[in-house]
């Protein structure tokens, strides 16, 4: 058996259902909305506010998010490459993001 | 580093498709 105690699921559904789609607008950066998961974006912060110039580890990564699994953030890292949020640097490891310019 | 750098133009390539 296993002890899922620890992984709580969120809940796909959004209240905000109806209110008609508001563009693209006001790209504050810090909706929770944008097409993500909150692992995904948990990831985008990261390596988006990591200060050093390779980027972020996916050590790192794991280390800042040790509740999240390796596989889960591998998944992240690559959907968040292949939308063009991430981009790897000194190798497949390492990686910064494009949003913090 | 070269790479690194067209690693990112590709990245943001990705990204404006993605915004248009």
């Amino acid at each position: 058996r296993k002890n899922l105690m620890s992984v709580p699921k969120m809940p796909q559904s959004f209240p905000s259902a109806g209110m008609g789609d508001v563009g693209g607008y006001g790209g504050g950066g810090s909706l929770p909305v944008n097409g993500l998961t909150a692992h995904q974006s948990q990831v985008l912060n990261l390596i988006k506010n990591c200060p050093v110039a390779e980027g972020m580890s996916l050590q790192e990564l794991k280390f800042q998010l040790h509740n999240i699994s390796m596989a889960t953030i591998k998944q992240a890292v690559e959907f968040l490459s292949s939308e063009g949020h991430i981009y790897s640097t000194v190798d497949d490891d390492h990686y910064k993001s494009t949003d913090a310019e | 580093l070269e790479r690194i750098r067209r690693n990112k133009e590709a990245a943001l390539q990705r990204l404006a498709e993605r915004n248009v």
